[in-house]
């Protein structure tokens, strides 16, 4: 464990909190994105399967099973909490998720480490993710104005697989066997998905205004 | 360093 990763995780967790703190202190989901949602749970069943076959470290496992059952919680609360679901935008969250999933479990049935069960999934996985924020920033384009949850929620999102960039800088150049250029390439990919929302959300800062991502 | 080094992360 190094910094780099322990700040990823945490701002990660925080990302999670952020959205948490918004569906429950607001009662409202609008802004949110439920089939980005709906991939990350997807993202966290297909990789944490170790959960029980490999123990790694307590740190480990707590957070495994936090990122999975926050992610569940945060999918039935859109899909069936009978106040929060009313504002959903489902009309503008129109993203053809499915296909990012079929593209994903195709690559990784062709690009993996070793073509067992685990490896196939945590492949998919590692893609899924990189791309599970576009049907969010695709919605928060169209919904126009952002509120600041939500834009922290994905700034902080954002910030997570950049510190974890320079955690495999870091590894790379501390370990011997280090090599994760799976996670590494779809890491810069799903990094760079935010560049266009991070200067946007700079500029805001700077200009102390609202957050305005163009249409 | 062990196979299971490179899944050490969430």
């Amino acid at each position: 464990m190094n910094i780099f990763r322990f700040l990823g995780d945490m701002t990660h967790l925080i990302s999670i909190l952020i959205l948490l703190l918004k569906i429950y202190a607001t009662k409202s989901c609008s802004g949110i994105s439920l089939k980005t949602q709906e991939l990350y749970a997807l993202v966290f069943l297909a990789r944490y399967l170790d959960l029980f076959t490999d123990f790694i470290s307590v740190y480990n496992s707590v957070m495994k099973v936090v990122f999975i059952a926050s992610s569940l919680a945060i999918v039935w609360c859109m899909r069936r909490h009978r106040v929060v679901r009313r504002s959903y935008d489902k009309e503008l969250d129109t993203f053809r998720h499915y296909f990012l999933v079929a593209a994903c479990l195709a690559l990784a049935l062709l690009v993996q480490e070793k073509f067992t069960f685990l490896e196939v999934l945590w492949a998919f996985s590692i893609y899924l993710e990189a791309v599970a924020i576009l049907p969010q920033l695709v919605l928060l384009q169209r919904s126009g104005n952002v509120d600041n949850l939500t834009g922290q929620y994905v700034f902080f999102l954002g910030a997570y697989r950049a510190f974890y960039i320079l955690n495999w800088i870091y590894r790379y150049f501390t370990e011997t066997h280090f090599s994760r250029w799976i996670s590494c390439v779809s890491g810069l990919v799903q990094t760079a998905l935010y560049a266009d929302f991070f200067y946007y959300y700079f500029i805001s800062w700077k200009n102390n205004s609202k957050l305005q991502l163009p249409a | 360093a062990k196979e299971q080094s490179t899944k050490d992360e969430l």
